[in-house]
């Protein structure tokens, strides 16, 4: 069964942890994506 | 079960020998570790062969067939793949076709998004990387300098992936890249597969940055939020980005859809560069000519 | 996850694991025994009755029950030792895990758990990217380098070359993230935050458990997310979960087939509910060993591993 048993709503997540990191300049440079934060644990939760 | 029969390469911490795995005749090669050559215990590639290999099984991936401990070495049973994508660019004599190309690329990516949706950064991707089974199939090679795709806080070393297909995050050092590297390394093959020389060959890695610069236009805050924040972006030559036109002259036998799929990969922001799903799922695999069938492939 | 090597070959039911270990135990108890004889046949003559007399009681090869307890203790020492070397959650976690793994392939009797637990610590960290050379290791673990390094490939064979592990802690943010969207608005931020860092702890708890063995990590962390809050986590799996296998019995109203088609869950919560409540009773059962118990066994292993000491 190849269906992720999620979706990523990021509108509805308070994540004060990852919302820091999304800001910070060097995050955002380096090409940091909070969708792919939340797919990582949202996969490795449902796996 | 295992027969070394003929040394094929020796690197800094293995040595590769082509043999036979008696039970069934096969073609293996394999991967001596030396266990002398890292003071600090088993060698890190080593770890991080054996840790992802053991994890994926893909068509596009090479096998790890089997592990063993022989007198104080650890040995990995490979598949035998008797060429590489290097051999096929350097040897002019070797004619190839848009439809080759495509499907290299086709199974190059197919390989990298199963390592990526497995979170599992390669870190190492260039030609001699990707290894060709008497099949025609492309297999992802060389785990040495894999990772798991890192905790959101983790610090990541920038000195990775071979230098002429680092991408621009990489050469101004970022610390918390993602899977976009790989991305790269791929883009910058597809160009050299078309121009058949390296396409952003630096002779250093200061070299490196003004190389791909030149070719790619220097990024600016506009186009790479927060670039310019890198420590390393002071003192850059700026360059502008190449025309539509001069990319069509660049590549002439690269169509519309090709040049996009290029640019894709190899946009400069990596927030913004395409990632393996959009790659595969791009107008260019789509369009004619289709791939070879990997067989087919002289 | 059934593609990893730790499904592959760190799964196993409660039958499989006590075989395998009674096989284990088996193994060691006869090469022991027969160690044990050909010391005394070797030393027979300068070995007085009594000496005899004390091998035969006091050189006794500790049961498969008392091997998990003495393998217990050690990995909670070892989850000491990493957590004062302020290594991170997951390196604890896996080394932790390695350890584990390593007393499923062999006896305690063949090798003292307290020479493999610093290198495990050792090729955890290097197996988790949180890389400390050996010099630097060495002298914080205050141990001689070589006795670090010399046991990392029988470890490695013995962990049968498997390096990556899943562990519940990434599961762990993922169902925060996912409670929140499904219980949107119901739950309070602040008291979802206290409730992941116990449930961080607890997580830590059960990988000193065999449920490691039993059950996935994501389950692993819904029994610790049930064991911290049983009504919250209840009420989001019935949301998550029990709407879709409700509409799914119910065929006739359209808008169901809608849900199940839109998220086509194919979990079945009571099935879910079950396993989780199960695995957090085994979180739950206590696994202290009283210290006089621990030097009984340990001193059992000793004497069987150097009859001289006796």
């Amino acid at each position: 069964d190849a269906s992720k048993r999620f979706t990523i709503n990021d509108a509805l997540y308070e994540d004060p942890f990852i919302k820091d990191l999304q800001e910070r300049k060097e995050f955002i440079a380096s090409g940091f994506r909070v969708d792919y934060v939340y797919n990582r644990v949202l996969t490795e939760a449902f796996m | 079960e295992y027969t070394k029969e003929k040394k094929v390469g020796e690197g800094t911490y293995a040595v590769v020998y082509l043999g036979t795995k008696q039970s069934t005749g096969r073609s293996i090669a394999v991967k001596e570790i030396k266990s002398s050559a890292f003071k600090d215990g088993l060698d890190m590639s080593a770890i991080r062969e054996v840790k992802y290999l053991q994890e994926i099984q893909h068509e596009n991936v090479i096998e790890l067939v089997d592990i063993f401990l022989a007198s104080e070495n650890l040995n990995l049973v490979l598949e035998f793949l008797p060429s590489d994508l290097e051999v096929i660019i350097k040897d002019k004599s070797i004619l190839f076709t848009p439809a080759d190309i495509k499907s290299w690329m086709l199974m190059t990516l197919r390989g990298v998004h199963h390592c990526h949706r497995n979170f599992i950064l390669h870190r190492d991707l260039k030609p001699n990387n990707l290894l060709i089974a008497p099949d025609g199939q492309i297999k992802v090679a060389d785990f040495g300098l894999a990772r798991t795709v890192p905790s959101p806080h983790e610090i990541l070393t920038s000195n990775v992936v071979t230098r002429w297909y680092r991408a621009p995050e990489l050469l101004f050092g970022a610390k918390h890249y993602t899977s976009a590297i790989d991305v790269w390394s791929v883009g910058v093959i597809f160009a050299e597969l078309m121009l058949r020389i390296p396409y952003l060959p630096g002779k250093s890695d200061i070299d490196q940055v003004e190389v791909t610069f030149r070719a790619l236009g220097t990024p600016t805050d506009r186009d790479w939020p927060d670039v310019s924040s890198f420590p390393a972006y002071n003192k850059l030559q700026m360059y502008t980005p190449p025309s539509r036109e001069e990319l069509r002259r660049r590549f002439i036998a690269a169509s519309e859809n090709a040049l996009d799929y290029l640019c894709g990969m190899l946009t400069m922001n990596p927030q913004k560069r395409w990632n393996t799903v959009q790659c595969l799922e791009s107008e260019y695999f789509k369009e004619a000519p289709s791939p070879t069938e990997p067989s087919k492939i002289k | 996850f059934r593609h990893s090597s730790q499904y592959r070959f760190w799964s196993f039911t409660p039958e499989q694991l006590t075989q395998k270990r009674i096989q284990v135990n088996a193994q060691a108890t006869s090469s022991v025994g027969e160690s044990l004889r050909n010391f005394i046949s070797e030393n027979q003559a300068n070995l007085a009755e009594e000496d005899i007399k004390s091998i035969e009681e006091k050189a006794v090869p500790v049961t498969m029950e008392e091997e998990i307890k003495l393998v217990s203790i050690y990995a909670k020492k070892l989850q000491g030792i990493a957590q004062h070397l302020n290594l991170p959650t997951e390196v604890v976690g896996t080394s932790i895990t390695f350890f584990r793994r390593f007393y499923l392939e062999n006896s305690v009797l063949q090798m003292h758990p307290k020479l493999i637990v610093l290198t495990t610590i050792f090729l955890a960290c290097k197996s988790e990217n949180y890389f400390i050379g050996i010099d630097s290791f060495s002298q914080k673990t205050k141990r001689p380098k070589d006795s670090i390094l010399k046991y990392e490939f029988q470890l490695l064979e013995s962990l049968r070359f498997s390096l990556l592990v899943h562990h519940p802690f990434k599961p762990l943010h993922g169902f925060f993230l996912d409670i929140q969207a499904v219980l949107h608005g119901k739950v309070d931020l602040k008291y979802m935050g206290q409730i992941y860092d116990k449930c961080k702890k607890t997580i830590t708890e059960a990988l000193l458990t065999d449920v490691v063995y039993f059950y996935t990590p994501p389950q692993i962390t819904l029994a610790a997310l049930l064991l911290e809050d049983e009504a919250l986590t209840t009420r989001y799996l019935e949301l998550k979960f029990h709407g879709n296998f409700q509409a799914a019995s119910d065929s006739t109203n359209q808008e169901s087939n809608e849900v199940i088609s839109k998220s086509n869950l194919t979990i079945n919560f009571d099935v879910l509910m079950n396993l989780i409540t199960s695995c957090k009773q085994q979180i739950e059962k206590p696994t202290t060993v009283s210290v006089e118990e621990a030097i009984a066994i340990d001193a059992k292993v000793q004497f069987c591993s150097d009859p001289n000491k006796l």
